[in-house]
Protein backbone atom coordinates (compact mmCIF):
# COMPACT_ATOMS: atom_id res chain seq x y z
CA UNK A 1 0.00 0.00 0.00
CA UNK A 2 1.20 3.32 -0.25
CA UNK A 3 -1.13 6.05 -2.47
CA UNK A 4 -1.20 9.57 -0.54
CA UNK A 5 -0.72 12.88 -1.87
CA UNK A 6 -3.30 15.47 -1.88
CA UNK A 7 -2.16 16.77 1.52
CA UNK A 8 -5.89 18.08 2.54
CA UNK A 9 -5.51 17.88 6.12
CA UNK A 10 -3.71 19.82 8.67
CA UNK B 1 -14.42 16.77 6.15
CA UNK B 2 -15.77 14.66 9.02
CA UNK B 3 -16.26 14.60 12.41
CA UNK B 4 -13.48 12.91 13.44
CA UNK B 5 -11.05 14.50 11.33
CA UNK B 6 -13.09 18.19 12.67
CA UNK B 7 -12.52 17.14 16.59
CA UNK B 8 -9.28 16.14 15.99
CA UNK B 9 -8.59 19.41 14.87
CA UNK B 10 -10.31 21.59 17.28
CA UNK B 11 -8.02 18.97 19.84
CA UNK B 12 -5.17 20.36 18.21
CA UNK B 13 -6.09 24.03 18.67
CA UNK B 14 -7.19 23.81 22.24
CA UNK B 15 -3.95 21.81 22.64
CA UNK B 16 -2.13 24.51 21.41
CA UNK B 17 -4.52 27.26 23.06
CA UNK B 18 -3.54 25.21 26.66
CA UNK B 19 -0.27 25.86 26.73
CA UNK B 20 -0.27 29.17 25.22
CA UNK B 21 -2.75 30.43 27.86
CA UNK B 22 -0.77 28.62 30.14
CA UNK B 23 2.79 30.48 29.62
CA UNK B 24 0.66 33.70 29.31
CA UNK B 25 -1.36 34.04 31.94
CA UNK B 26 1.72 32.29 34.57
CA UNK B 27 3.79 34.81 33.09
CA UNK B 28 6.58 31.98 33.35
CA UNK B 29 7.52 28.94 30.93
CA UNK B 30 8.56 26.25 33.71
CA UNK B 31 8.19 22.72 32.83
CA UNK B 32 7.89 23.40 29.52
CA UNK B 33 10.31 22.42 26.60
CA UNK B 34 11.11 25.37 24.76
CA UNK B 35 13.01 21.98 22.41
CA UNK B 36 9.39 20.44 21.97
CA UNK B 37 7.91 23.76 20.81
CA UNK B 38 10.77 24.60 18.41
CA UNK B 39 10.46 21.68 16.36
CA UNK B 40 6.06 21.67 16.54
CA UNK B 41 6.86 25.59 15.00
CA UNK B 42 9.26 23.46 12.04
CA UNK B 43 6.59 21.18 11.53
CA UNK B 44 4.20 23.54 10.39
CA UNK B 45 6.49 26.00 8.62
CA UNK B 46 7.86 22.41 6.43
CA UNK B 47 4.11 21.43 6.15
CA UNK B 48 2.26 24.47 5.60
CA UNK B 49 4.16 25.72 2.58
CA UNK B 50 1.57 24.70 0.18
CA UNK B 51 -0.45 27.66 1.09
CA UNK B 52 1.24 29.38 -1.35
CA UNK B 53 1.09 26.80 -3.63
CA UNK B 54 -2.35 25.22 -3.62
CA UNK B 55 -5.47 26.51 -1.96
CA UNK B 56 -7.89 23.77 -0.81
CA UNK B 57 -10.71 25.67 1.58
CA UNK B 58 -10.94 28.33 3.48
CA UNK B 59 -11.30 26.96 6.78
CA UNK B 60 -7.97 24.67 5.45
CA UNK B 61 -5.93 28.22 5.05
CA UNK B 62 -7.55 29.78 7.94
CA UNK B 63 -6.35 27.02 10.33
CA UNK B 64 -3.17 26.59 8.91
CA UNK B 65 -1.83 30.33 9.71
CA UNK B 66 -3.84 29.97 12.41
CA UNK B 67 -1.71 27.11 13.72
CA UNK B 68 1.55 28.55 12.70
CA UNK B 69 0.98 31.99 14.11
CA UNK B 70 0.39 29.99 18.06
CA UNK B 71 3.42 28.09 17.73
CA UNK B 72 5.73 30.91 16.94
CA UNK B 73 3.81 32.37 19.35
CA UNK B 74 5.08 29.81 22.21
CA UNK B 75 8.36 29.73 21.29
CA UNK B 76 8.42 33.79 21.34
CA UNK B 77 7.21 33.24 24.50
CA UNK B 78 9.25 31.05 25.98
CA UNK B 79 12.78 32.37 24.15
CA UNK B 80 12.33 35.55 24.39
CA UNK B 81 9.46 36.97 26.97
CA UNK B 82 9.42 34.66 29.79
CA UNK B 83 13.01 33.21 29.13
CA UNK B 84 13.74 33.61 32.66
CA UNK B 85 11.17 30.73 33.79
CA UNK B 86 12.92 28.55 30.91
CA UNK B 87 14.11 25.73 32.56
CA UNK B 88 17.02 24.94 30.21
CA UNK B 89 18.96 22.67 32.81
CA UNK B 90 16.26 20.20 32.09
CA UNK B 91 15.58 20.71 28.50
CA UNK B 92 18.63 19.13 27.25
CA UNK B 93 16.93 16.13 25.06
CA UNK B 94 19.80 16.09 21.94
CA UNK B 95 17.22 17.20 18.97
CA UNK B 96 19.72 15.90 16.54
CA UNK B 97 19.01 12.48 17.20
CA UNK B 98 15.89 12.95 15.75
CA UNK B 99 16.53 15.40 13.20
CA UNK B 100 19.11 13.70 11.17
CA UNK B 101 17.07 10.31 11.29
CA UNK B 102 13.98 12.06 9.84
CA UNK B 103 15.35 14.01 7.31
CA UNK B 104 17.25 10.78 5.82
CA UNK B 105 13.71 8.79 5.96
CA UNK B 106 12.05 11.79 4.36
CA UNK B 107 14.77 11.55 1.32
CA UNK B 108 14.14 7.80 1.64
CA UNK B 109 10.19 7.32 1.89
CA UNK B 110 8.01 10.13 0.00
CA UNK B 111 5.61 10.19 -2.28
CA UNK B 112 7.82 12.40 -4.58
CA UNK B 113 11.61 13.88 -4.86
CA UNK B 114 10.46 17.49 -4.68
CA UNK B 115 11.69 19.94 -2.61
CA UNK B 116 7.93 20.54 -1.37
CA UNK B 117 6.79 16.66 -1.03
CA UNK B 118 9.89 16.16 0.92
CA UNK B 119 9.43 19.02 3.44
CA UNK B 120 6.11 17.71 4.21
CA UNK B 121 7.23 13.87 4.28
CA UNK B 122 9.74 15.69 6.82
CA UNK B 123 6.76 17.72 8.67
CA UNK B 124 5.08 14.21 8.91
CA UNK B 125 7.86 12.40 10.22
CA UNK B 126 9.08 15.26 12.76
CA UNK B 127 5.48 15.45 14.10
CA UNK B 128 5.47 12.17 15.65
CA UNK B 129 8.67 12.71 17.52
CA UNK B 130 8.68 16.34 18.54
CA UNK B 131 6.92 15.97 21.61
CA UNK B 132 9.90 13.52 23.04
CA UNK B 133 11.93 16.03 24.06
CA UNK B 134 8.79 17.14 26.67
CA UNK B 135 8.52 13.38 27.43
CA UNK B 136 12.17 13.43 28.39
CA UNK B 137 11.94 16.98 30.43
CA UNK B 138 8.89 15.13 32.57
CA UNK B 139 11.16 11.96 32.84
CA UNK B 140 13.83 13.78 34.28
CA UNK B 141 12.65 16.04 36.70
CA UNK B 142 9.89 13.65 37.87
CA UNK B 143 6.70 15.95 37.57
CA UNK B 144 4.68 18.01 35.14
CA UNK B 145 2.20 20.43 36.15
CA UNK B 146 -1.69 19.49 35.51
CA UNK B 147 -2.05 21.99 33.07
CA UNK B 148 0.84 20.56 31.32
CA UNK B 149 -0.54 17.27 31.48
CA UNK B 150 -3.76 18.78 29.96
CA UNK B 151 -1.99 19.91 27.30
CA UNK B 152 -0.03 16.64 26.29
CA UNK B 153 -3.01 14.46 26.46
CA UNK B 154 -5.39 17.00 23.72
CA UNK B 155 -2.08 17.05 21.99
CA UNK B 156 -2.32 13.04 22.18
CA UNK B 157 -5.76 12.98 21.44
CA UNK B 158 -6.04 14.83 18.05
CA UNK B 159 -3.82 12.09 16.38
CA UNK B 160 -5.62 9.10 18.28
CA UNK B 161 -9.05 11.22 16.26
CA UNK B 162 -7.07 11.55 13.56
CA UNK B 163 -6.85 7.60 13.11
CA UNK B 164 -10.88 7.63 13.26
CA UNK B 165 -10.52 10.04 10.53
CA UNK B 166 -8.15 7.58 8.21
CA UNK B 167 -10.36 4.78 8.75
CA UNK B 168 -13.74 6.70 8.14
CA UNK B 169 -11.97 8.01 4.86
CA UNK B 170 -10.61 4.90 3.62
CA UNK B 171 -14.04 3.43 3.77
CA UNK B 172 -16.22 6.52 2.07
CA UNK B 173 -13.39 8.21 -0.21
CA UNK B 174 -11.53 4.98 -0.43
CA UNK B 175 -8.76 7.64 0.41
CA UNK B 176 -5.32 6.61 2.83
CA UNK B 177 -1.92 7.94 3.25
CA UNK B 178 1.00 5.42 4.07
CA UNK B 179 3.06 8.19 5.11
CA UNK B 180 0.86 9.86 7.08
CA UNK B 181 -1.07 6.95 8.57
CA UNK B 182 2.10 4.87 9.89
CA UNK B 183 3.59 8.19 11.17
CA UNK B 184 0.24 9.09 12.93
CA UNK B 185 -0.02 5.23 14.68
CA UNK B 186 3.47 5.94 15.94
CA UNK B 187 2.47 9.32 17.16
CA UNK B 188 0.08 7.88 19.36
CA UNK B 189 1.47 5.27 20.43
CA UNK B 190 4.06 7.44 22.30
CA UNK B 191 1.23 8.95 24.11
CA UNK B 192 -0.51 6.02 25.81
CA UNK B 193 2.42 5.76 28.26
CA UNK B 194 0.99 8.92 29.16
CA UNK B 195 -2.67 8.65 28.53
CA UNK B 196 -2.48 5.78 31.10
CA UNK B 197 -0.88 8.01 33.79
CA UNK B 198 -3.17 10.52 32.78
CA UNK B 199 -5.92 8.39 33.40
CA UNK B 200 -4.91 6.29 36.06
CA UNK B 201 -3.03 8.73 38.29
CA UNK B 202 -4.80 12.14 37.78
CA UNK B 203 -3.96 15.26 36.46
CA UNK B 204 -0.68 16.03 37.97
CA UNK B 205 1.87 13.61 37.15
CA UNK B 206 4.39 12.44 38.76
CA UNK B 207 6.73 9.56 37.61
CA UNK B 208 7.88 7.07 40.02
CA UNK B 209 11.83 7.27 40.44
Amino acid sequence: WRRGIRHDEL
Amino acid sequence: MNIFRLAGDVSHLVAILILLMKIWRSKSCAGISGRSQVLFALVFTTRYLDLFTVYISAYNTVMKVVFLALSYATVYLIYMRFRNSYDSENDTFRVEFLLIPVIGLSFLENYAFTPLEILWTFSIFLESVAIMPQLFMITKTGEAESITTHYLFFLGLYRALYIANWVWRYHTEGFYDQIAIVSGVVQTIFYCDFFYLYVTRGEEIRTPS
